[in-house]
């Protein structure tokens, strides 16, 4: 079972066109296994990306580097993720 | 459970207790739902559909799909909570009666069965189908891009690797193949209504092009009546328009298809989140979730009844 302990989910938002360019350019890197929930299109839309654990260095160094701004909308997914199954385990005890 | 009234509406399910409430619904209920088998998925798993009809065969039809895509959990949940309203409303509330006197509705709730059951088993952020693409090592197809209209288009991509995949050929998936089949051979839906998350979107034809859809303005205005009416429950907040315009490009889509089969009530629903969980909604959402899409579904379902062509 996959488990994504250390990803996060960052939420980026755009201010022009070539910030679109470089996040696709990004988004191109497969070892970097992004994974966008919200994928870049228009520069008024946020742009969602998780970010697992052995890219979180790179990409923030990128976002950095070309003064993107983003926000963590999820700071570690598997603690997300343990909850829901707590959730799932619970109402079925219950059941 | 032993019926569908102890059944827990507030968690998520996993796939066979999905496929239990279905039978518990139509054993529940005889006269009013019932189970067609449309095909089976890549895996061999049954692709279900609930039907609900008061009468003759035949009769004008709408179409609701949930769970296209594996990881977005929140929209078979919702879709169970609306199959239960359906039965729990017909004959209480008299706009689902006018409609269901007179219209027949379809719900699929598990649209990519072997996809969901994976976010179960192996991988919760899974979103395509589990096809084994000849000459990858990549698995799965985006079933939002191998649909005809707009097929191999920019808003899709020939990458097996990637999430918006569109397959080795149009029709390719199994899942869509037997939603194409069932529409054409019943020859009378006039909505069709995809429900996937996130984003908070109600979308209309087309993705694949900018170009304005002939009812553009209807579905427009249909639009604007129905987010409306959603957000009047809890403020839920959403966008609406074309696929194209409001969200991106996106080619091979099941709205562009249904759309062009002379579907003219054909959207795309995006649920919530708005960017706190994204596709991991805790369940405490579930039901507010599904109470204020129903509203907007019930909108679009009316309009259709009123305005059949």
């Amino acid at each position: 079972k996959e488990t994504f302990e250390g990803h996060q989910v960052l939420r980026i938002t755009l201010k022009d066109e070539l910030e679109i360019s470089l996040l696709k350019e990004l988004s191109e890197q497969e070892d970097l296994q992004l994974d966008f929930w919200r994928q870049p299109f228009y520069v008024e839309l946020p742009v969602d990306v998780r970010v697992p654990f052995h890219s979180l260095q790179a990409v923030r160094a990128f976002l950095g580097y070309h003064e993107i701004h983003y926000e963590i909308m999820i700071q570690d997914v598997q603690d997300l993720l343990n909850e829901e199954q707590r959730e799932m385990m619970r109402s079925r005890i219950f059941q | 459970p032993r019926t569908t009234d102890d059944y827990d509406y507030t968690n998520y399910h996993t796939l066979s207790e999905i496929n239990s409430f279905m039978d518990m619904l139509v054993q529940e209920n005889p006269s009013l739902v019932s189970k067609i088998v449309i095909g089976k998925s890549y895996e061999g798993r049954d692709l279900n559909v609930l039907k609900f009809s008061t009468g003759d065969t035949k009769r004008p039809g709408i179409w609701i799909d949930t769970g296209i895509h594996a990881r977005e959990w929140i929209t078979p949940a919702s879709g169970t909570w609306f199959a239960k309203k359906i039965v729990t409303d017909y004959g209480r509330d008299p706009v689902l009666t006018a409609i269901l006197d007179k219209i027949d509705i379809f719900l699929e709730l598990v649209t990519n069965p072997d996809g969901y059951e994976y976010t179960h088993t192996s991988n919760r952020m899974w979103r395509k189908t589990r096809r084994i693409n000849s000459g990858s090592s990549c698995i799965g197809v985006d079933p939002n891009r191998n649909w005809g209209t707009g097929y191999g288009g920019a808003g899709s991509s020939s990458n097996p690797c990637s999430e918006t995949y569109r397959g080795p050929s149009v029709y390719s998936e199994p899942e869509v193949k037997a939603i194409v089949d069932f529409t054409k051979s019943h020859g009378n839906l006039k909505a069709f209504l995809t429900i996937h998350s996130y984003s908070q979107m109600l979308l209309y034809p087309y993705g694949d092009t900018g170009a304005l859809c002939v009812d553009d303005a209807e579905l427009d205005e249909l639009a604007l009546k129905a987010t409306t009416a959603l957000e009047s429950l809890y403020g839920t907040k959403y966008t609406y328009g074309s696929t194209f315009k409001t969200i991106y490009q996106a080619s091979g889509v099941t709205t562009d298809w249904a759309y062009d089969e002379g579907i003219k009530y054909s959207y795309t629903f995006e649920l919530r989140d708005n960017g706190r969980y994204g596709f991991i909604l805790p369940a405490n959402q579930i039901i507010p979730t599904a109470q204020e899409t129903w509203l907007a579904l019930m909108v679009i379902m009316e309009h259709t009844k009123n305005n059949l062509y």
